[in-house]
């Protein structure tokens, strides 16, 4: 099911059921639960197979209701690979907690509510992909340092400078460098559509955060056995290099790598 | 970015639960070596020219 969506007009989707046992078998301890796990399954070049984990829940055998799997950094992922690009395939199995008796059949056990049409009979576990146009809803890269800054500023990576020598505990501990050209993350960041924000209500709201970081380093001096000697330290995320509009808890829309 | 942040990060690298206090005679004349300096230069570089992932 798509939504909100320009680029993926194309995407189609395709649900495929591999049904391994036919073997009966009893519900038995109040508490049995099953794990269930997404892969995104890709086939190498010379036909072999790779599987990344995705996600993994366990979910209770006596009980029903919506389990949510994030596919978001998977579907990121594959978005950025170079055309020709394979199908997205994303493999979900169900596996008893405990191995034991039926443990061959636990994909039985999990079922899928059935989807659009009422009254459907075999249920298909569902992707839902919303995208959102980052140029509406992104960050806007540097702020405009001729721009005072104000509650309607977009998302943007501000300058600013640290004077190390000017804090008093940094005094002849921090050699290098005696401040440095810092940027923090500024702004306000568009909100999901209300239907969305309704749907994922533990998304949270969007802000403006340091998405890309690198790391700060220093000669610092230090003591050791009455001698003091200088040495280099790394401190990491101290550099934000480029701030982007996200949720808590859900992936940043940015490059990723493999 | 604040100073008592980036007083935490070294804190934390350095494994140490407060800012030494350090005269100015202890740092007077200490020279940083080649070694030293050049490795420091290296990691700056290095921070210049790579991005690491975030939050």
């Amino acid at each position: 099911r798509f939504s909100l969506s320009q680029s993926f007009r194309e995407v189609v989707g395709k649900f495929l059921l591999s049904d391994a046992a036919l073997r009966r078998h009893g519900l038995s301890p109040r508490h049995a639960r099953a794990r269930v796990t997404i892969e995104w399954l890709r086939v190498r070049e010379d036909g072999s197979n790779r599987t990344s984990l995705i996600d993994s829940k366990l979910v209770s055998l006596h009980e029903s209701g919506w389990k949510t799997f994030d596919v978001t950094e998977a579907v990121t992922f594959w978005q950025q690979l170079g055309q020709p690009r394979q199908p997205l395939l994303l493999l979900v199995s169900v596996h008893r907690e405990h191995l034991g008796p039926g443990a061959s059949s636990a994909h039985k056990l999990v079922r899928f509510a059935p989807q659009g049409e009422p009254g459907g009979v075999q249920g298909e576990p569902q992707l839902e992909l919303h995208t959102l146009d980052l140029k509406d809803y992104g960050a806007q890269g540097n702020c405009d340092p001729e721009v005072p800054l104000t509650e309607g500023t977009r998302c943007c990576r501000q300058e600013m400078f640290v004077d190390l020598q000017g804090m008093k505990w940094a005094e002849n501990w921090i050699l290098e460098p005696p401040g440095f050209v810092a940027h923090e993350c500024v702004g306000s960041c568009r909100q999901l559509p209300e239907p969305l924000s309704f749907k994922w209500p533990f998304l949270g709201p969007r802000r403006c955060i340091a998405s890309e970081t690198a790391a700060l380093p220093m000669i610092v001096s230090i003591q050791e056995g009455g001698r003091t000697r200088p040495r280099v330290v790394s401190l990491p995320n101290m550099r934000v290099k480029q701030c982007s509009c996200a949720s808590d808890g859900a992936p940043v829309p940015s490059r990723l790598e493999p | 970015l604040t100073g008592e942040q980036i007083l935490d990060s070294l804190l934390q690298q350095l494994h140490l639960r407060q800012a030494p206090v350090l005269d100015r005679a202890d740092v007077e004349g200490l020279a940083i070596p080649a070694h030293v300096r050049a490795q420091y230069l290296a990691l700056l570089q290095h921070s210049r020219r790579d991005r690491s992932r975030g939050k």
